[in-house]
Protein backbone atom coordinates (compact mmCIF):
# COMPACT_ATOMS: atom_id res chain seq x y z
CA UNK A 1 0.00 0.00 0.00
CA UNK A 2 1.40 3.36 -0.47
CA UNK A 3 2.59 5.13 2.50
CA UNK A 4 0.10 7.51 3.94
CA UNK A 5 0.61 11.21 3.43
CA UNK A 6 1.30 11.59 7.14
CA UNK A 7 3.77 8.87 7.42
CA UNK A 8 5.89 10.10 4.38
CA UNK A 9 6.00 13.57 6.10
CA UNK A 10 7.01 12.06 9.61
CA UNK A 11 9.81 10.72 6.88
CA UNK A 12 11.12 13.67 5.48
CA UNK A 13 11.25 15.54 8.56
CA UNK A 14 12.98 12.93 10.47
CA UNK A 15 15.86 12.88 7.35
CA UNK A 16 15.63 16.98 7.90
CA UNK A 17 15.84 16.54 11.67
CA UNK A 18 19.36 14.32 11.73
CA UNK A 19 20.84 16.67 9.05
CA UNK A 20 20.22 19.92 10.82
CA UNK A 21 21.21 18.55 14.06
CA UNK A 22 24.55 17.03 12.29
CA UNK A 23 25.49 20.07 10.26
CA UNK A 24 24.69 22.38 13.38
CA UNK A 25 24.48 21.19 16.26
CA UNK A 26 26.99 19.10 16.95
CA UNK A 27 24.95 15.65 16.66
CA UNK A 28 27.36 12.72 15.71
CA UNK A 29 26.76 10.55 12.78
CA UNK A 30 26.80 7.28 15.71
CA UNK A 31 23.80 8.78 16.97
CA UNK A 32 22.13 8.24 13.59
CA UNK A 33 20.18 5.25 14.79
CA UNK A 34 18.72 6.83 17.61
CA UNK A 35 17.27 9.94 15.68
CA UNK A 36 14.44 7.76 14.20
CA UNK A 37 13.43 6.89 18.03
CA UNK A 38 12.54 10.84 18.60
CA UNK A 39 12.05 10.00 22.55
CA UNK A 40 15.51 8.57 23.10
CA UNK A 41 17.43 11.26 25.41
CA UNK A 42 20.38 12.34 23.42
CA UNK A 43 17.76 13.18 20.78
CA UNK A 44 15.65 14.73 22.74
CA UNK A 45 18.63 16.68 24.65
CA UNK A 46 19.82 18.13 20.98
CA UNK A 47 16.29 19.16 19.88
CA UNK A 48 15.89 21.45 22.81
CA UNK A 49 19.07 22.76 22.37
CA UNK A 50 18.17 23.60 19.33
CA UNK A 51 14.95 24.93 20.24
CA UNK A 52 16.76 26.96 23.07
CA UNK A 53 19.06 28.20 20.37
CA UNK A 54 17.11 29.57 18.21
CA UNK A 55 14.36 31.05 20.10
CA UNK A 56 11.62 28.52 20.09
CA UNK A 57 9.50 27.14 22.88
CA UNK A 58 11.61 24.22 24.28
CA UNK A 59 9.83 21.10 24.48
CA UNK A 60 12.12 18.79 23.18
CA UNK A 61 9.72 17.77 20.88
CA UNK A 62 9.75 17.81 16.46
CA UNK A 63 6.66 20.45 16.72
CA UNK A 64 5.39 22.08 13.47
CA UNK A 65 7.39 25.42 14.83
CA UNK A 66 10.70 23.81 15.29
CA UNK A 67 10.11 22.21 11.50
CA UNK A 68 8.81 25.12 10.53
CA UNK A 69 12.33 26.73 11.71
CA UNK A 70 14.43 23.81 9.78
CA UNK A 71 13.09 24.77 6.71
CA UNK A 72 14.22 28.73 6.65
CA UNK A 73 16.99 29.96 5.10
CA UNK A 74 20.04 30.54 7.24
CA UNK A 75 23.73 30.64 7.29
CA UNK A 76 25.96 27.23 6.39
CA UNK A 77 28.19 28.07 9.60
CA UNK A 78 27.19 25.59 12.41
CA UNK A 79 25.38 27.45 15.56
CA UNK A 80 27.48 25.08 18.44
CA UNK A 81 30.42 22.53 18.30
CA UNK A 82 33.29 22.69 15.71
CA UNK B 1 27.02 36.16 21.08
CA UNK B 2 29.85 33.69 20.86
CA UNK B 3 32.87 33.47 19.42
CA UNK B 4 34.51 30.43 17.46
CA UNK B 5 35.90 27.94 19.40
CA UNK B 6 39.66 29.22 20.71
CA UNK B 7 38.84 32.55 19.92
CA UNK B 8 40.50 32.69 16.47
CA UNK B 9 40.88 36.05 16.04
CA UNK B 10 42.95 38.15 13.36
CA UNK B 11 46.60 39.36 15.07
CA UNK B 12 46.72 42.38 12.93
CA UNK B 13 44.21 45.55 12.50
CA UNK B 14 44.30 46.29 8.90
CA UNK B 15 42.80 43.29 6.81
CA UNK B 16 42.58 42.74 2.73
CA UNK B 17 39.33 41.87 1.33
CA UNK B 18 39.29 40.95 -2.87
CA UNK B 19 35.88 40.03 -3.97
CA UNK B 20 37.16 36.85 -6.32
CA UNK B 21 34.23 36.46 -8.65
CA UNK B 22 30.51 38.04 -9.16
CA UNK B 23 26.88 36.85 -8.91
CA UNK B 24 24.83 37.56 -12.14
CA UNK B 25 21.81 38.91 -10.13
CA UNK B 26 23.24 42.12 -9.32
CA UNK B 27 25.52 44.37 -10.95
CA UNK B 28 28.71 44.38 -10.22
CA UNK B 29 29.08 47.71 -8.29
CA UNK B 30 26.05 46.78 -6.10
CA UNK B 31 28.42 43.81 -5.15
CA UNK B 32 31.27 46.19 -4.28
CA UNK B 33 29.37 48.94 -2.65
CA UNK B 34 27.45 46.14 -0.41
CA UNK B 35 30.47 44.59 0.38
CA UNK B 36 32.17 47.80 1.56
CA UNK B 37 29.43 49.03 3.46
CA UNK B 38 29.00 45.42 5.22
CA UNK B 39 32.60 45.91 6.27
CA UNK B 40 32.45 49.38 7.29
CA UNK B 41 29.59 47.96 9.95
CA UNK B 42 32.34 46.67 11.35
CA UNK B 43 34.87 49.04 10.99
CA UNK B 44 32.79 51.48 13.25
CA UNK B 45 32.29 49.65 15.99
CA UNK B 46 36.82 48.47 16.21
CA UNK B 47 40.05 49.39 15.52
CA UNK B 48 39.79 47.32 12.07
CA UNK B 49 40.31 48.75 8.87
CA UNK B 50 39.67 46.85 5.73
CA UNK B 51 41.68 47.47 1.85
CA UNK B 52 40.71 45.86 -0.79
CA UNK B 53 42.96 43.77 -3.16
CA UNK B 54 42.35 42.84 -6.45
CA UNK B 55 44.96 39.74 -6.91
CA UNK B 56 46.37 37.64 -4.99
CA UNK B 57 45.32 36.25 -1.39
CA UNK B 58 44.03 38.53 1.22
CA UNK B 59 42.70 37.82 4.56
CA UNK B 60 39.04 37.94 3.72
CA UNK B 61 38.24 36.45 -0.02
CA UNK B 62 34.61 36.75 -1.01
CA UNK B 63 33.92 34.27 -3.64
CA UNK B 64 30.35 33.13 -5.38
CA UNK B 65 30.22 29.45 -5.95
CA UNK B 66 26.92 26.56 -5.87
CA UNK B 67 27.28 23.00 -5.10
CA UNK B 68 30.71 21.72 -4.43
CA UNK B 69 33.29 24.38 -4.50
CA UNK B 70 36.39 22.88 -2.92
CA UNK B 71 36.22 22.97 0.61
CA UNK B 72 34.11 19.58 1.76
CA UNK B 73 30.82 21.91 2.27
CA UNK B 74 28.97 22.06 -0.48
CA UNK B 75 26.13 24.60 -1.05
CA UNK B 76 22.55 22.51 -1.36
CA UNK B 77 21.12 24.58 -3.90
CA UNK B 78 18.11 27.54 -3.69
CA UNK B 79 16.86 28.17 -0.26
CA UNK B 80 18.58 26.85 3.01
CA UNK B 81 22.14 27.37 3.26
CA UNK B 82 22.58 30.32 1.80
CA UNK B 83 25.86 31.17 2.47
CA UNK B 84 29.55 30.62 4.94
CA UNK B 85 32.37 32.01 6.33
CA UNK B 86 35.19 30.64 8.27
CA UNK B 87 37.21 32.20 11.63
CA UNK B 88 40.35 33.95 11.33
CA UNK B 89 43.39 32.48 10.54
CA UNK B 90 45.77 31.86 7.44
CA UNK B 91 44.36 30.20 4.06
CA UNK B 92 41.12 29.78 3.71
CA UNK B 93 40.13 30.82 6.63
CA UNK B 94 38.66 34.30 6.83
CA UNK B 95 37.16 33.64 3.57
CA UNK B 96 33.45 34.25 3.21
CA UNK B 97 31.37 32.23 0.16
CA UNK B 98 27.77 33.17 -1.43
CA UNK B 99 25.94 30.17 -2.71
CA UNK B 100 25.00 31.67 -6.40
CA UNK B 101 22.01 28.95 -6.51
CA UNK B 102 20.17 31.87 -4.52
CA UNK B 103 18.41 35.29 -6.39
CA UNK B 104 20.77 38.29 -4.42
CA UNK B 105 18.53 41.56 -4.50
CA UNK B 106 19.61 44.81 -3.27
CA UNK B 107 16.41 44.78 -1.20
CA UNK B 108 13.99 42.29 0.12
CA UNK B 109 12.62 40.90 -2.98
CA UNK B 110 15.20 38.39 -3.23
CA UNK B 111 18.26 36.95 -0.36
CA UNK B 112 19.47 40.56 0.49
CA UNK B 113 22.91 40.26 0.03
CA UNK B 114 24.07 43.40 2.04
CA UNK B 115 22.44 41.65 4.99
CA UNK B 116 24.08 38.16 4.15
CA UNK B 117 27.67 39.65 3.90
CA UNK B 118 27.39 42.10 6.69
CA UNK B 119 26.68 38.50 8.98
CA UNK B 120 29.09 36.37 6.98
CA UNK B 121 31.90 38.89 7.61
CA UNK B 122 30.93 38.77 11.37
CA UNK B 123 32.33 35.44 11.11
CA UNK B 124 35.28 36.09 8.95
CA UNK B 125 36.14 38.49 12.13
CA UNK B 126 35.92 35.60 14.41
CA UNK B 127 31.93 36.14 15.73
CA UNK B 128 29.99 32.74 15.62
CA UNK B 129 25.87 32.50 16.20
CA UNK B 130 24.30 34.57 18.33
CA UNK B 131 21.05 33.13 19.96
CA UNK B 132 20.15 36.95 20.07
CA UNK B 133 17.03 36.91 17.32
CA UNK B 134 17.65 40.72 16.85
CA UNK B 135 21.42 40.09 16.66
CA UNK B 136 23.02 40.49 13.20
CA UNK B 137 24.99 37.42 14.07
CA UNK B 138 21.70 35.09 14.84
CA UNK B 139 21.84 31.94 11.99
CA UNK B 140 18.89 32.39 10.46
CA UNK B 141 17.51 34.47 7.63
CA UNK B 142 15.47 37.17 8.32
CA UNK B 143 13.08 37.95 5.37
CA UNK B 144 11.73 41.27 6.87
CA UNK B 145 14.88 42.96 6.82
CA UNK B 146 15.64 45.35 4.22
CA UNK B 147 18.86 46.95 3.61
CA UNK B 148 17.99 50.13 5.74
CA UNK B 149 17.96 47.91 8.65
CA UNK B 150 21.22 46.27 7.70
CA UNK B 151 22.93 47.44 11.42
CA UNK B 152 24.52 46.04 14.51
CA UNK B 153 22.97 45.13 17.56
CA UNK B 154 24.63 46.04 21.04
CA UNK B 155 24.94 42.08 20.99
CA UNK B 156 26.81 42.17 18.05
CA UNK B 157 29.18 45.44 19.30
CA UNK B 158 29.90 43.59 22.55
CA UNK B 159 30.70 40.46 20.24
CA UNK B 160 32.96 41.96 17.98
CA UNK B 161 34.55 44.28 20.93
CA UNK B 162 35.17 41.46 23.21
CA UNK B 163 37.68 40.34 20.45
CA UNK B 164 38.94 43.35 18.77
CA UNK B 165 38.13 46.27 21.75
CA UNK B 166 36.28 50.03 20.90
CA UNK B 167 37.76 51.92 17.98
CA UNK B 168 40.22 54.10 18.86
CA UNK B 169 39.38 57.27 20.68
CA UNK B 170 38.20 60.16 18.12
CA UNK B 171 41.35 62.36 17.06
CA UNK B 172 40.53 65.19 18.90
CA UNK B 173 41.19 63.47 22.29
CA UNK B 174 44.33 63.25 23.53
CA UNK B 175 45.44 60.01 22.65
CA UNK B 176 47.48 57.85 24.83
CA UNK B 177 50.48 56.55 24.48
CA UNK B 178 49.77 53.18 23.69
CA UNK B 179 52.16 49.76 24.98
CA UNK B 180 54.00 48.39 21.55
CA UNK B 181 51.78 45.03 21.25
CA UNK B 182 54.33 42.29 22.41
CA UNK B 183 54.09 40.07 19.22
CA UNK B 184 52.34 37.05 19.63
CA UNK B 185 54.52 34.10 21.06
CA UNK B 186 53.57 31.25 18.69
CA UNK B 187 54.63 33.38 16.00
CA UNK B 188 58.47 34.23 17.09
CA UNK B 189 58.92 30.45 18.76
CA UNK B 190 57.58 28.22 16.23
CA UNK B 191 59.97 28.46 13.88
CA UNK B 192 63.22 28.27 16.50
CA UNK B 193 65.52 25.69 16.01
CA UNK B 194 65.73 24.92 19.60
CA UNK B 195 61.81 24.74 20.25
CA UNK B 196 60.78 21.25 22.11
CA UNK B 197 57.57 20.16 22.94
CA UNK B 198 55.92 19.21 26.41
CA UNK B 199 53.61 16.66 24.48
CA UNK B 200 51.68 16.20 21.13
CA UNK B 201 49.18 14.18 20.28
CA UNK B 202 46.66 13.77 16.85
CA UNK B 203 43.00 14.49 17.43
CA UNK B 204 40.54 13.96 15.15
CA UNK B 205 43.27 13.76 11.61
CA UNK B 206 44.91 17.50 13.44
CA UNK B 207 47.91 17.34 15.31
CA UNK B 208 47.98 19.56 18.45
CA UNK B 209 51.89 20.28 19.38
CA UNK B 210 51.75 21.14 23.13
CA UNK B 211 54.09 24.14 24.73
CA UNK B 212 53.58 25.73 28.48
CA UNK B 213 49.72 27.62 28.55
CA UNK B 214 49.66 26.74 24.85
CA UNK B 215 49.56 24.49 21.51
CA UNK B 216 49.95 24.62 17.62
CA UNK B 217 47.38 23.46 15.86
CA UNK B 218 48.15 21.48 12.72
CA UNK B 219 45.75 20.87 10.14
CA UNK B 220 46.10 19.16 6.77
CA UNK B 221 44.23 22.31 5.22
CA UNK B 222 46.63 24.94 6.27
CA UNK B 223 50.42 25.53 5.59
CA UNK B 224 51.14 27.59 8.92
CA UNK B 225 49.53 25.82 12.29
CA UNK B 226 47.15 27.83 14.40
CA UNK B 227 48.21 28.79 17.93
CA UNK B 228 46.11 29.10 21.08
CA UNK B 229 45.84 29.04 24.64
CA UNK B 230 44.98 25.28 26.36
CA UNK B 231 42.53 27.01 28.45
CA UNK B 232 40.96 28.27 25.04
CA UNK B 233 39.33 25.01 24.16
CA UNK B 234 39.93 23.00 27.94
CA UNK B 235 39.82 25.56 30.65
CA UNK B 236 40.24 22.75 33.41
CA UNK B 237 43.34 21.02 31.69
CA UNK B 238 46.70 22.38 33.67
CA UNK B 239 49.59 24.07 31.48
CA UNK B 240 52.81 22.21 31.19
CA UNK B 241 51.40 18.61 30.56
CA UNK B 242 53.99 15.62 30.11
CA UNK B 243 52.20 13.54 27.62
CA UNK B 244 49.63 13.48 25.65
CA UNK B 245 47.92 10.60 23.02
CA UNK B 246 44.74 10.43 20.93
CA UNK B 247 42.93 6.54 20.98
CA UNK B 248 41.23 6.71 18.12
CA UNK B 249 38.62 4.41 18.66
CA UNK B 250 37.33 6.29 21.61
CA UNK B 251 37.34 9.35 19.40
CA UNK B 252 39.68 10.45 22.93
CA UNK B 253 42.56 12.49 23.73
CA UNK B 254 44.55 11.50 27.32
CA UNK B 255 46.54 14.42 28.76
CA UNK B 256 49.10 13.43 31.33
CA UNK B 257 50.82 15.88 34.08
CA UNK B 258 52.48 14.12 36.77
CA UNK B 259 49.86 11.65 38.29
CA UNK B 260 47.14 12.37 37.62
CA UNK B 261 45.85 12.43 33.58
CA UNK B 262 42.69 13.99 31.72
CA UNK B 263 40.21 12.87 28.77
CA UNK B 264 38.63 15.18 26.25
CA UNK B 265 36.25 14.69 23.25
CA UNK B 266 36.53 17.06 20.60
CA UNK B 267 36.31 20.19 22.90
CA UNK B 268 34.90 18.67 25.86
CA UNK B 269 36.53 18.19 28.43
CA UNK B 270 35.27 14.47 29.82
CA UNK B 271 33.46 14.12 33.46
CA UNK B 272 35.45 11.88 36.04
CA UNK B 273 38.75 13.02 35.20
CA UNK B 274 41.62 13.86 36.34
CA UNK B 275 42.22 10.06 37.29
CA UNK B 276 45.49 8.83 38.89
CA UNK B 277 47.66 7.11 36.50
CA UNK B 278 48.08 4.23 38.64
CA UNK B 279 44.48 3.57 38.08
CA UNK B 280 46.50 2.28 34.77
CA UNK B 281 48.72 -0.30 36.28
CA UNK B 282 52.14 1.66 36.77
CA UNK B 283 54.01 0.77 40.20
CA UNK B 284 53.72 3.51 42.77
CA UNK B 285 57.28 4.08 42.04
CA UNK B 286 56.10 6.06 38.73
CA UNK B 287 55.49 9.43 39.21
CA UNK B 288 54.98 11.01 35.77
CA UNK B 289 54.62 9.65 32.50
CA UNK B 290 57.06 11.63 29.47
CA UNK B 291 54.99 10.46 26.42
CA UNK B 292 52.54 8.35 24.58
CA UNK B 293 51.64 6.66 21.84
CA UNK B 294 48.51 4.42 20.67
CA UNK B 295 49.47 2.44 17.87
CA UNK B 296 45.81 2.16 16.17
CA UNK B 297 46.71 -1.36 14.23
CA UNK B 298 47.04 -3.10 17.56
CA UNK B 299 44.90 -1.25 19.88
CA UNK B 300 47.61 -1.05 22.57
CA UNK B 301 49.30 2.38 23.97
CA UNK B 302 52.96 2.83 24.67
CA UNK B 303 54.14 4.72 27.68
CA UNK B 304 57.36 6.24 27.85
CA UNK B 305 59.13 6.71 31.33
CA UNK B 306 62.95 7.76 31.64
CA UNK B 307 64.70 4.74 29.76
CA UNK B 308 61.61 2.22 30.10
CA UNK B 309 58.29 1.62 28.32
CA UNK B 310 55.09 0.38 29.42
CA UNK B 311 52.80 -1.57 26.85
CA UNK B 312 48.58 -1.02 27.71
CA UNK B 313 46.10 -3.08 25.95
CA UNK B 314 43.07 -0.41 25.47
CA UNK B 315 40.47 -3.42 24.82
CA UNK B 316 41.24 -5.11 28.29
CA UNK B 317 41.82 -1.72 29.58
CA UNK B 318 44.43 -3.30 31.73
CA UNK B 319 48.93 -3.10 31.60
CA UNK B 320 50.37 -6.45 29.97
CA UNK B 321 52.55 -8.27 31.59
CA UNK B 322 56.51 -7.88 31.13
CA UNK B 323 56.80 -4.90 31.45
CA UNK B 324 58.68 -2.23 31.78
CA UNK B 325 60.99 -2.94 29.21
CA UNK B 326 64.07 -0.82 28.16
CA UNK B 327 63.20 1.76 25.17
CA UNK B 328 66.09 1.23 23.41
CA UNK B 329 66.09 -2.61 23.25
CA UNK B 330 62.66 -2.42 21.53
CA UNK B 331 63.32 0.95 19.95
CA UNK B 332 66.87 0.97 18.29
CA UNK B 333 68.35 4.11 18.42
CA UNK B 334 65.85 6.23 20.55
CA UNK B 335 67.93 6.20 23.44
CA UNK B 336 67.62 9.76 25.20
CA UNK B 337 64.81 11.00 27.21
CA UNK B 338 61.93 11.37 25.58
CA UNK B 339 59.77 14.78 25.76
CA UNK B 340 56.30 13.31 23.31
CA UNK B 341 55.87 11.14 20.58
CA UNK B 342 52.48 10.50 18.35
CA UNK B 343 51.97 8.21 15.38
CA UNK B 344 51.07 8.95 11.76
CA UNK B 345 50.55 7.10 9.04
CA UNK B 346 52.31 4.00 11.15
CA UNK B 347 55.22 5.68 11.62
CA UNK B 348 55.92 6.73 15.41
CA UNK B 349 57.76 10.04 15.65
CA UNK B 350 59.54 10.66 19.26
CA UNK B 351 60.29 13.99 19.88
CA UNK B 352 63.16 14.96 22.61
CA UNK B 353 64.61 18.32 23.25
CA UNK B 354 64.78 19.91 19.64
CA UNK B 355 65.11 16.77 17.93
CA UNK B 356 62.83 14.19 16.09
CA UNK B 357 62.76 10.68 15.26
CA UNK B 358 60.57 8.91 12.87
CA UNK B 359 60.88 5.52 13.49
CA UNK B 360 59.41 2.10 11.29
CA UNK B 361 57.85 -0.26 13.90
CA UNK B 362 58.14 -2.62 11.56
CA UNK B 363 61.33 -2.11 10.38
CA UNK B 364 62.55 -1.16 13.93
CA UNK B 365 64.62 1.28 12.64
CA UNK B 366 64.68 5.21 12.97
CA UNK B 367 64.33 6.39 9.73
CA UNK B 368 64.62 9.91 9.54
CA UNK B 369 65.94 12.54 12.62
CA UNK B 370 64.54 16.07 11.99
CA UNK B 371 64.15 18.82 13.74
CA UNK B 372 61.16 18.94 16.86
CA UNK B 373 59.20 21.70 14.43
CA UNK B 374 59.44 19.99 10.98
CA UNK B 375 55.92 19.96 10.61
CA UNK B 376 55.53 23.72 11.00
CA UNK B 377 57.00 24.22 7.58
CA UNK B 378 59.32 27.54 8.82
Amino acid sequence: YPLDRSARDEDSNMDLLQDYLEKYYDLGKEMRQYVRRKDSGPIVKKIQEMQKFLGLKVTGKLDSDTVEVMHKSRCGVPDVGH
Amino acid sequence: FTTFPGMPKWSKTHLTYRIVNYTQDLPRDAVDSDVEKALKIWEEVTPLTFSRIYEGEADIMITFAVREHGDFFPFDGPGKVLAHAYPPGPGMNGDAHFDDDEHWTKDASGINFLLVAAHELGHSLGLYHSTNTEALMYPLYNTLKGPARVRLSQDDVTGIQSLYGPPPASPDSPVEPSEPEPPAPGTLAMCDPALSFDAISTLRGEILFFKDRYFWRKTFRTLVPEFHPISSFWPSLPSGIDAAYEVTSRDSVFIFKGNKFWAIRGNEEQAGYPRGIHTLGFPPTVRKIDAAIFDKEKQKTYFFVEDKYWRFDEKRQSMEPGYPKQIAEDFPGIDSKLDAAFESFGFFYFFSGSSQFEFDPNAKKVTHVLKSNSWFNC
